[in-house]
């Protein structure tokens, strides 16, 4: 559940 | 990309032009915190540095680009172009105090101990707490013009719209970003001060005045 990979938010 | 990220965005871009313009029309960056815009290029250049080395989407891209330009070309007209219209003693707030929790938070708290992902950890840490000096200064005049409130307003909003887009993005791709979510929630609750004010004054065609 953890998003701890690539960051395409700005 | 979901709705609330892509109006979230408009919105900080607007916010850009918002003060862009309020600084050419009024000719003046009067009641705007240097300090505040100075963290901005700081915040855009250590996350988005990464367009030299890693490639999401045209879209990705164009804005970071921009977002970088736009704030070092703010920094330019507030330091060159209309600097006697800045007054440095009113733009008080400490920015040593943000500025050192912040890289011992990101040196911490981080996905992976590298040089690239500590900055990026800092960047958040740090986006979350940049509008901090601009806030205080607001609280010291106690006034603002109503162009200056707008831009605070959009960029508020920014923040706001990225709540309801990570909530869609649990569920429509059941993924959290812990470090962006708990840094973004408490950015947010920093505006809730001013965006009481905000409605209550602004939006009711009143100019924005603190209660002294």
């Amino acid at each position: 559940v953890w998003k701890v990979e690539g960051h395409d938010e700005l | 990309m979901n709705l609330f990220r892509l109006f979230g965005d408009l919105s900080h871009l607007a916010s850009i032009f918002i003060l862009l313009h309020k600084i050419r029309t009024t000719r003046s960056c009067r009641g705007i915190s240097f300090k505040t815009q100075a963290l901005y290029v700081a915040v855009f250049v250590s996350r988005y540095l990464d367009i030299l080395w890693e490639w999401v989407s045209l879209y990705n891209f164009v804005m970071k680009v921009f977002f970088i330009a736009s704030s070092c070309f703010i920094l330019y007209l507030m330091k060159m172009k209309y600097r006697p219209t800045h007054d440095p003693s009113i733009d008080t707030f400490r920015v040593e105090f943000l500025v050192g929790p912040c890289a011992l938070l990101a040196l911490i708290f981080n996905y992976k101990f590298t040089f690239t992902e500590v900055l990026w950890s800092l960047s958040i840490f740090l986006e979350s707490l940049a509008i901090l000096p601009q806030l205080f200064m607001l609280q010291r005049t106690g006034e603002a013009e109503t162009i200056t409130t707008h831009y605070l307003a959009a960029l508020g909003a920014y923040r706001a719209l990225y709540i309801p887009n990570w909530i869609y993005r649990y569920f429509s791709e059941g993924v959290v970003d812990p470090i962006a979510v708990t840094a973004g929630l408490v950015q947010t609750a920093l505006y809730a001060d001013f965006f009481y004010v905000y409605f209550t004054t602004v939006i009711q065609g009143q100019k924005f005045e603190l209660p002294a």
